[in-house]
């Protein structure tokens, strides 16, 4: 079997302005989880290390660069899956931590449990040494303008069911 | 939204996804990324499969285990039932989303049904990647 890594960065209505920085973005984190693979680490190892590196880029709508919810503040959520024993970590409503993939795979690895959320995720990711950044590390200009955005919309009546998580100006309706 | 599945030399496959969400989204809204099922799964005897998209629609339609069943169960292709599971998915509830799949075979799919989903992959010592339908 020839080995195999690949990424998304998101889908939605994607602007011609962020084309370049997902290229970059996925480029990026496909070549950093396949030097995983090739150096003889694991699957579960190269996919967390793909995720990690978006993760860190504001290109991409997960860690650093995150949406905001209404209360304008980031939530976040994740999950990780081996197919070998079909062991899995998740978790959710993660706040201020820069690769909630990481949080999702100590739960797999460090709980007897699947999925753990909200005030009880996060003191589990306290009590495993996760940086606890402050609140707004994570937010970008970009995701507050989205938020202003949808805001106005909502205001003006536009349907707001399918609210962007792609972060463009053009575009008020367009699917995340 | 950011996803990765991979196989390695002895058919093991993992799948990791992670988001922010989806912008205004109401304080404790969960989407389908944690979801196992919808957002991410992984079985080293059928596939692994990570998507993207409109949260509650993913969710409701259980789209990345929709995708495996196809594969398992109606013999398709990884690009088959990616395509399939996606358009069947925005054709009952609207809303639209996109995945990436690799099958126990090490057999690539790559769909979406939105305007734009961005990809890459590497296969022996080949990078791909593309963000507009076809490419």
């Amino acid at each position: 079997m020839e080995p195999i890594l690949i990424v998304h960065g998101g889908a939605g209505d994607i602007t011609e302005a962020r084309v370049p920085g997902k290229f970059t973005g996925v480029k990026k984190a496909v070549r950093e989880g396949f030097k995983v693979l090739s150096d003889g680490g694991s699957v579960l190892d190269a996919v967390e290390k793909a995720v990690c590196s978006m993760e860190l880029d504001d290109n991409f709508n997960a860690g650093y660069g995150s949406v905001l919810n209404i209360e304008g503040y980031i939530e976040m959520e994740a999950s990780i899956m081996h197919g070998k024993d079909l062991k899995a970590g998740c978790c959710t409503l993660i706040k201020g931590i820069m690769h909630p993939i990481s949080v999702a795979r100590r739960v797999m690895e460090k709980t007897n449990h699947t999925f753990l959320g909200g005030e009880n995720a996060m003191e589990f990711a306290r009590r495993e040494n996760f940086e606890l950044l402050p609140p707004d590390s994570l937010i970008t200009e970009n995701a507050k303008r989205a938020l202003e955005e949808f805001k106005e919309n909502q205001k003006k009546g536009v349907d707001t069911t399918f609210a962007r998580t792609e972060l463009d100006k053009t575009e008020p309706n367009g699917t995340g | 939204t950011v996803g990765a599945v991979a196989i390695d030399r002895e058919g093991n496959i993992a799948v990791a996804t992670s988001t922010g969400g989806i912008t205004g989204k109401v304080a404790g809204r969960i989407g389908d990324t944690p979801i196992l099922g919808a957002g991410t799964y992984a079985d080293n005897e059928i596939g692994g499969v990570s998507t993207t998209g409109h949260g509650e629609t993913l969710m409701r339609f259980n789209a990345a285990q929709r995708i495996l069943q196809k594969i398992s169960c109606h013999n398709m292709s990884a690009q088959e039932a990616t395509e399939a599971a996606l358009k069947e998915m925005t054709a009952r509830l609207v809303g639209t989303g996109g995945a990436i799949t690799i099958d126990k075979k090490g057999q690539i799919g790559i769909y979406f049904t939105s305007k734009r989903m961005a990809w890459a992959y590497i296969k022996g010592n080949e990078l791909h990647y593309g963000i507009n339908a076809g490419e």
